[in-house]
């Protein structure tokens, strides 16, 4: 995004359009405008030629709504760390999934991953490709059949197994779907049974070209199965998931993991000061 | 909703006889503000604004009695003009068809092409699914799974062919089958992969599809018009499917996306289901972004 010139209020408006162009929204971006003009008085940059000062600065606010939580994932105490993977359709759940499978393996972990969708055609099937792809055994569900009962099996291999690391696939639901949510909050109670204090980790997952809706897809998640974190992925096109600073504000989920493509190691943990230069890129 | 954000500025002139032209560039904010927090690109929301502009600034609103319904009615006409007057109908030649489903990856491509076969055998034509994913584990079993539930057959050629030679092979398939409808659904691709794109480049250059549809989610934000564009401009649509209406997006990609591309948008996604493919109604995508 070309700045040049002076801070004056041209300059100021194609920075409001920058942001919202990257789907940061209305209401942050007015706040983070307003914070940028107290700024601009305090310093006295009125008028200045210092892009390089407010760019600056709108960045280290942009990345101060993003420092809070913690960006790691958590790990059981004892027993393995099991995480659950869920959001609307088609955000791209199950290759992260196979994604994550791969790095939990090259970090030395014994991984198991669940085919907990048990709705959508093939879904089982795509997830058992990426298990062959990562190298780790999975626990298939049969299509039909009850997701929460698969969670319930995957968490007796668990048991036996005894994995590092559990992760999960669900059927993509619409937020508002309510029966979806509880469907989904029985596999959460599921898990929390077996195990105490698991799932450590509910992942939502967003696609990074999602608009506002994120925000509610985000409060509705949250509301009904409790979130710890979110993945945002496809941040290889050129969307700029600006909505996350929103969520990240307003709900308090750091974002754990982005994706940037189609392949295996495709995956990379968040890091905010990239985010946000790449924000203005 | 419009109807009260712009109580504050209209209420106070209940009574005056002439409405001032700064309450109705101060409603026009409140349309702009409307449309970004409704996902609205930025830059179509602020030409469809400019458009509106001078209607709002007419006689008809300046001495209505109601100046707020008015603007209203004015920003609600547009819209449908703009989203597009009719509902939408995807017009087939009377002989073969060749459907090719593109867009982004997750946009619902698949499992719009098992709805769109269902809903075309309904209106009587004779479909056949052509497999033309070759990348996504498991597309093919899944095409074939939903194909297998719509009723419709399906053509495929493993994931060791290039999806060129499928296409034409399915229509070779379709032919001796005395089936007249082929949908090609294809790879989930980014508008900005060269290779990918130059794929769909070529599918289209030897296959010749009578309609190429891109398949756009409705929870896309400003990104929208970035993917219509590079599709309609690299590739060429002929009309365009909105999914996951379902949702409680509000959907303002549909404006984007029509705003850049002027094509037209055929059908709505409405759910999982087979039968979850209804025609686009402008009017009712209207109420829906004003919220
Ligand atoms: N370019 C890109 N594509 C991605 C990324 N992550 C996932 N995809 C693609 O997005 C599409 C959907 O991914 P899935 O993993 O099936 O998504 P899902 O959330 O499991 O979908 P449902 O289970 O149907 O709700 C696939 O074509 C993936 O290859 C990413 O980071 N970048
Ligand atoms: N709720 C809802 N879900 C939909 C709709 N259309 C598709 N889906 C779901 O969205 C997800 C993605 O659909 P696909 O058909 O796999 O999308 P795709 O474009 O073929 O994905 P790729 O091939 O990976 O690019 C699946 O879970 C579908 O069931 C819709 O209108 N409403
Ligand atoms: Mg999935
Ligand atoms: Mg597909």
């Amino acid at each position: 995004f070309r700045l040049r010139g002076k801070i004056d209020d041209d300059l100021l408006d194609d920075l409001e359009e920058a942001l919202i162009s990257a789907d940061v929204g209305m209401e942050t971006t007015l706040a983070l405008m307003e914070e940028l003009r107290n700024r601009i008085r305090r310093e006295k940059k009125t008028n200045s030629t210092d892009i390089n000062w407010l760019t600056d600065t709108l960045q280290s606010l942009m990345r101060d709504m993003l420092e809070q939580g913690d960006r790691t994932l958590k790990v059981a105490e004892v027993g393995p760390s099991i995480y659950l993977i869920v959001g609307v359709n088609g955000v791209g759940k199950t290759t992260a999934i196979g994604k994550m499978a791969a790095r939990f393996k090259s970090e030395g972990k014994q991984v198991l991953i669940v085919a907990a969708d048990t709705f959508r055609a093939a879904a089982i099937e795509q997830l058992e490709i990426w298990s062959k792809r990562a190298d780790v055994p999975i626990v298939l569900g049969s299509e039909g059949a009850d997701p929460s009962s698969v969670v319930y099996n995957a968490m007796s291999a668990a048991k036996t197994q005894k994995p590092d690391v559990v992760v999960i696939d669900t059927a993509g639901r619409l937020h508002t779907k309510t029966n979806l949510l509880q469907e989904l909050s029985k596999m959460s109670r599921v898990i929390s049974r077996e195990f105490d204090g698991a799932p450590q980790e509910t992942l939502l997952v967003l696609d990074a070209s999602t608009g506002q809706n994120a925000i509610t897809q985000a409060k509705t998640f949250l509301q009904s199965c409790g979130l710890t974190g979110l993945i945002l992925t496809k941040m290889d096109g050129t969307a700029k998931g600006g909505v996350i600073l929103a969520v990240h504000k307003q709900l308090g989920l750091p974002v754990k993991f982005i994706g940037v493509g189609e392949g295996i190691d495709d995956l990379e943990p968040f890091d905010p000061d990239a985010f946000t230069r790449a924000l203005f890129a | 909703n419009l109807q009260s954000r712009f109580q504050g500025i209209f209420r106070s002139l209940t009574g005056k006889s002439r409405i001032s032209e700064k309450a109705v560039k101060e409603a026009l904010r409140e349309v702009r503000m409307a449309f970004l927090e409704a996902d609205v690109n930025f830059k179509a929301t602020k030409d469809f604004c400019k458009k509106i502009e001078t209607r709002a600034l007419g006689a008809e609103v300046l001495q209505s009695l109601s100046p707020g319904q008015q603007v209203i009615k004015i920003v609600h006409e547009a819209m449908i003009e703009l989203l597009g007057e009719k509902a939408g109908i995807l017009e087939l030649p009377a002989g073969e068809a060749r459907i090719m489903l593109v867009g982004l990856q997750g946009s619902g491509k698949t499992t719009t092409a098992a709805k769109l076969a269902k809903k075309l055998a309904g209106e009587g034509r004779k479909p056949l699914l052509c497999a033309g994913d070759i990348y996504r584990p498991a597309a093919i079993r899944q095409l074939e799974v939903v194909g297998e539930r719509a009723g419709i057959p399906v053509f495929q050629m493993g994931t060791d062919e290039d999806p060129v030679n499928i296409a034409k092979q399915g229509s070779k398939h379709a032919y001796r089958q005395g089936l007249d409808t082929v949908i090609l659904d294809t790879a989930g691709r980014l508008h900005i992969d060269n290779e990918m794109m130059e794929e769909v480049q070529r599918i289209k250059k030897s296959w010749k599809p009578t309609h190429i549809l891109l398949v756009v989610d409705s929870m896309v934000g400003q990104d929208a018009v970035n993917q219509a564009q590079h599709f309609n401009e690299g590739l060429g649509i002929s009309g365009m499917i909105l999914t996951k209406l379902d949702s409680d997006t509000r959907g303002g990609a549909a404006i984007s996306i029509r705003y850049v591309t002027g094509k037209p948008i055929l059908y709505a996604g409405t759910g999982e289901k087979l039968e979850d493919l209804d025609s686009f109604h402008p009017d009712r995508m209207a109420s829906r972004i004003l919220g």
